[in-house]
């Protein structure tokens, strides 16, 4: 599981039987004791169809109660979606209007312990603005090969001499984890779990996408990769929300050396975790942008539509996967496409 | 405006310390994945009125403007910790990158 922190922001994505959405709570009335923020500008919460739902607990053990426990925050500016097969590997998402004022279902009242704690500080940094990309990706992969999901098993001995980040480290540079962006703007924090599993957060660049402290140098962004590897439920995750290259005629790419196309990305993470099925899915926001960036062109060598399509399309991961579904919707300020890939 | 449904009871949504969270069996892979967006980008934070600010979060806030640590990145460590009890989580390591701290998780 991950959390990631930036000023205007909170990223959390959890496993298991965690309570994500018990956290929303706080994290609202945080905001509001420590920065102010009484107002939420955006707040998507997605997840894929769980292969154990019975094992949820709390607003999890159904999507119709994670989104009344939304709708019981957000009132009317929250919106459901239930994206691609219901009887495979749909995904399911919420996402509210821009700046809502969430409601908390009693008083707002944090311990007075946390209050008092002392922020930590840290010697200044400028932030110069560039331009502002918010695009995210995402692939779920599930079913992978027994060659792919060995690395992530580990023998007593293993773990009983080697500390969880240090096994972490050694599957990063065994599988390659850690050349997926260039070495030199990545810092990697992974760990490898008893008696198998395997995390990774990784900080690339500033670690931000519209913000840049060199003139000409782009943004930077995070991924996060998390792995359980167990025959039967297999499952790996990788997100991403790093400016990568655009192979289009008409778009000028951003200065990107080094980094992988978005289609060369995709390509290698699914060759390090040999998935049987996958979906992805890229968001894209249109209103920030404000370059006639969508989904579809991101993905794609043309602003079109229809070549975004295709570009996105069957070939995408060659011939050993067959593509099962594409969708696209546009939301209110953002694009998404989805699409689901099974090994033929 | 916004029109509001009425408000929860407290218990209809919160689980019982004692609740099995965590039990032997399968574990599930697929993550919920929450993001919560107090402004469209980094560069356009909310005005704050100093008022609006607990007790001695007043000042710093003042003098951290323009600076690294602001916003949400202003939050100590063990508040967050004290959020992601409630989520099940245990904090594992954190990089703090330019713009962005990332904390690894348990579970």
């Amino acid at each position: 599981s991950s959390l990631f922190v930036a000023p205007h922001l909170l990223i959390l994505k959890t496993c298991g039987t965690t309570l994500n959405l018990l956290g929303l709570y706080r994290i609202i009335e945080i905001a509001r004791a420590y920065c102010g923020y009484t107002n939420v500008w955006r707040c998507f919460y997605s997840r894929k169809s769980f292969f154990f739902p019975e094992r949820q607990h709390g607003p999890h053990r159904d999507w119709r109660d994670e989104v009344d426990f939304l709708d019981k925050v957000f009132g009317t500016a929250g919106a459901a979606y239930t994206v691609g097969p219901m009887n495979r590997d749909h995904w399911l998402l919420y996402l509210t209007s821009p700046n809502t004022q969430p409601r908390l279902p009693y008083d707002s009242k944090l311990p007075s312990s946390l209050i008092a704690a002392p922020p930590s500080s840290s010697p200044p940094a400028a932030i110069l603005p560039t331009k502002y990309q918010d695009t995210t990706l995402e692939i779920l992969m599930s079913y992978m090969d027994p060659k792919a999901r060995a690395p992530f098993f580990h023998t007593e001995e293993q773990t009983s001499s080697t500390p969880g980040h240090e096994l972490g480290q050694i599957i990063s540079s065994k599988l390659g984890i850690d050349e997926l962006f260039p070495k030199d703007e990545t810092t990697l924090d992974s760990f490898g779990f008893d008696p198998c599993g395997y995390s990774a957060n990784a900080v690339i660049g500033t670690g931000m996408p519209e913000a840049s402290h060199v003139e000409g140098k782009p943004g930077g962004g995070y991924f996060t990769i998390h792995v359980t590897p167990e025959e039967g439920w297999s499952y790996a995750s990788f997100e991403c929300n790093v400016p990568l290259p655009i192979t289009s005629s008409s778009t000028k790419p951003p200065a990107v050396e080094g980094r992988p196309t978005l289609q060369k990305l995709i390509r290698n993470v699914v060759g390090i975790f040999q998935p049987c099925r996958l979906s992805i899915t890229l968001f894209v926001s249109t209103t920030a942008s404000g370059s006639g960036d969508s989904a579809s062109s991101v993905l794609g060598a043309s602003e079109t539509e229809a070549r975004a399509w295709q570009s996105f399309g069957t070939d995408l991961l060659g011939g050993d996967f067959v593509r099962k579904d594409r969708i696209g919707y546009e939301f209110d300020g953002y694009d998404l496409v989805f699409a689901c890939f099974e090994k033929k | 405006t916004t029109d509001f449904p009425p408000a929860p009871q407290h218990d209809e949504i919160i689980v019982p310390d004692s609740a099995p969270v965590t039990s032997p069996g399968p574990f599930e892979g697929p993550e919920k994945l929450l993001e919560v967006w107090f402004a469209p980008s980094l560069n356009q934070l909310p005005d704050v009125p100093e008022s609006s600010l607990s007790g001695g979060l007043r000042a710093r806030a003042a003098r951290e403007e323009g600076e690294k640590w602001k916003g949400l990145r202003r939050v100590p460590r063990e508040v967050w910790e004290e959020m992601l009890d409630i989520v099940k989580c245990k904090v594992l390591s954190v990089v703090e990158g330019e713009e962005l701290d990332a904390y690894l998780l348990s579970e």
